[in-house]
């Protein structure tokens, strides 16, 4: 474990407790996209299957429960929560996240590390990963009305991207054999995907003005 | 056994 790796954990375990904390104190998933809140419970669902067979150490097991749990309440949350689901942008969040899936699914059964069952399904999850925010940034868009806590919800998801790519970089040049493009090209991909939404995240907080992204 | 150095991360 680096500072890296460590600093990514935490900002990826923050944004979680940030979307939760809207969604439980205030009531409220306001802007927050249920096709990408799906999608990341698919992704940590496909991951961490194998949680009961191999075991790496208490933090990983502990970090994956919670991803796990966190994702599939978020979930919850907004479709059957009866005061949440009401605040839900259901219009406007019409991204068609299943198709996101199918290429992911034949993407991970051509490019692979090892044609088996849970390392292809573990494959589709990377893949899968570096996509599932397209909704959500969708969704930004459309409304253009971004409260604090989404921001920072979407800045902190974007942190943690960065910190795992310094963190891959650091393991590169400090751990013998470790390469892994598969992970560091969906990584990558991902990241970059933040990319303009954190050139308005910068402006407004530059500027000290709310984030507003434009038409 | 590079593989599971992967598998430690999240």
């Amino acid at each position: 474990m680096n500072i890296f790796r460590l600093a990514g954990d935490m900002t990826h375990l923050a944004s979680v407790l940030v979307l939760l904390l809207k969604i439980h104190t205030i009531k409220s998933c306001a802007g927050v996209s249920l096709k990408t809140q799906e999608l990341y419970a698919i992704v940590f669902a496909t991951r961490y299957l194998d949680i009961l067979t191999s075991f790496v150490s208490i933090y990983n097991t502990l970090m994956k429960l919670i991803f796990l749990g966190s994702s599939f309440s978020i979930v919850w949350y907004m479709k059957y929560h009866k005061t949440v689901r009401r605040t839900y942008d259901r219009d406007q969040d019409t991204f068609r996240h299943w198709f996101l899936m199918l290429p992911c699914l034949l993407l991970a059964l051509l490019i692979h590390e090892k044609f088996t069952f849970f390392e292809v399904l573990w494959t589709f999850s990377l893949y899968l990963e570096a996509v599932a925010i397209l909704p959500q940034l969708v969704l930004l868009q459309r409304t253009r009305n971004i409260d604090n806590l989404t921001g920072q919800y979407i800045f902190l998801l974007g942190g943690y991207r960065g910190f795992y790519i310094l963190n891959w970089i650091y393991r590169y040049f400090t751990e013998p054999h470790y390469v892994h493009w598969i992970t560091w090209i969906a990584g990558l991909v991902q990241t970059l995907l933040y990319a303009d939404f954190f050139y308005y995240y910068f402006l407004s907080w530059k500027n000290n003005k709310k984030l507003q992204l434009p038409a | 056994e590079e593989h599971e150095e992967t598998k430690d991360e999240l």
